[in-house]
Order: structure tokens, then C-alpha cells, then sequence
């Protein structure tokens, strides 16, 4: 459906923004290197069933592929820029992020199998991993337009996520509250960023000629 | 019955 669509576009957009970003101007500067490595165990933890040979479609096992693939290698560049990167901060907790997501995947689980507490475990890591990146923005005071982008594009994924579950509930009778109450949270972490990229880039575009 | 897990998501 559409918005399963436009939210995995979002997705993919904002993996490119990212590397394209970084690649051009050869610095990670402002880039969370903690959030990155957040990804990287969200996609591993929710694509275990890769391992299972269980391809449930072509387009899904290319998707996880590529997302695994470019996090790993957006990490790879980050460490390669790294010397930017002791210039500011990027010391958040992340075990305090950590932590509360295997107890809520713990609790929260279809099945208490390795794989359904992974992919329960991915969903509420994936809600909170921006933090870091947010805060490392934060710290900066102004962000490059850039890197704003992404996280826009990166919010955007989950958000058409929403709407996504709302019309599977009611096509195909089916809805996984785990993912549901993961993405609003999800969608929460974010609100206070998309209110600020809404000021920050929709009112200074509409006046732009000075 | 609703409650299913939606593993055919990225």
C-alpha cells in the first residue's frame, strides 16, 4: 500500500542523504556515530530471520540487505572522517537506551523465542536511537541542513508506518501492537524535531529573497 | 486474533 511505500522511500532517502553527505564533504561532523551503531543492532536483531533462509519476498530481502549493507557502511565512513568527530560531543548513555529495550522486548513478546524478542527488542531500540544524533544536534546549536534532512527523512519512515498499520487493521484484519505502540512512541521522539524542521526550513524557504 | 506479528515489515 501507499504509505508502507512512501515510508520505506523515506527510508532509503534518508540512508542516502546520510552517505551522500558525509562522502562529499569528507567529515561526519554533527553525525552520531552511537546512533549509527543503534541501526546497525536494530537491523541485525530485526533481520535474524534472514538467517532462517525465510525470503519472504524479493523485495523485503533486498530492502533488509540494503539496510544492513549501508548502515555498516555509513558506520565504516563515520570511523574513517573520525578525527571531526572528538571535536563534539557524542557521549550519550547509549546503555541506558539499550537496557529498557531488552526489558520492554522481555515483556513484550508474540512468543518467547530468540527471534520474537529480537524483533520485539529492534522495534523499541529503533524508537529511541535517534536520541543521540538529537542530542549531538542539540549540543551543536545549529545543524547542518543536511544531516536535518536526514533525520526529517528517517522520522518520515516511521511516521507513514502509522497510517500503514491503520489500513492493514482494516484490509487485512491484522495488527501487531508491539510495532504499533513502538512506532507512536517512535513518531513522539521525533515530534519535537519535525516541529523545529518545520520552522527551521518551511518558513525560511517561503522567505528566502530578501 | 488481531494480534499478529507483522514479520513482512522492514
Amino acid at each position: 500500500n501507499i504509505f508502507r511505500i512512501s515510508g520505506d522511500v523515506a527510508h532509503l532517502v534518508s540512508i542516502i542523504i546520510l552517505i551522500h553527505s558525509v562522502e562529499t564533504k569528507k567529515s561526519a561532523k554533527g553525525i552520531s556515530l552511537k546512533t549509527q551503531l543503534l541501526y546497525a543492532l536494530v537491523f541485525i536483531t530485526r533481520y535474524l530471520s534472514l538467517l532462517k533462509l525465510e525470503f519472504g519476498s524479493v523485495y523485503n530481502t533486498l530492502m533488509k540487505l540494503f539496510f544492513l549493507g549501508s548502515t555498516f557502511y555509513s558506520i565504516f565512513i563515520i570511523k574513517k572522517y573520525t578525527r571531526e568527530i572528538t571535536q563534539y560531543v557524542d557521549d550519550f548513555k547509549i546503555g541506558y537506551l539499550v537496557a529498557p529495550c531488552f526489558v520492554a522486548a522481555l515483556v513484550f513478546n508474540y512468543k518467547f523465542t530468540v527471534i520474537e524478542i529480537a524483533w520485539s527488542f529492534s522495534l523499541w531500540l529503533e524508537a529511541v536511537a535517534i536520541l543521540p544524533q538529537l542530542f549531538v544536534l542539540q549540543s551543536q546549536g545549529q545543524g547542518d541542513l543536511l544531516t536535518v534532512h536526514y533525520i526529517f527523512a528517517l522520522g518520515l519512515y516511521r511516521a507513514f508506518y502509522i497510517p500503514n498499520w491503520v489500513y492493514r487493521y482494516f484490509t487485512e484484519e491484522r495488527l501487531d501492537i508491539i510495532s504499533v505502540a513502538a512506532g507512536v512512541l517512535q513518531t513522539l521522539v521525533y515530534s519535537d524535531f519535525f516541529y523545529v524542521y518545520y520552522n527551521k526550513v518551511f518558513k525560511n524557504s517561503l522567505k528566502l529573497p530578501a | 486474533k488481531l494480534v499478529k506479528n507483522l514479520h513482512d515489515e522492514l
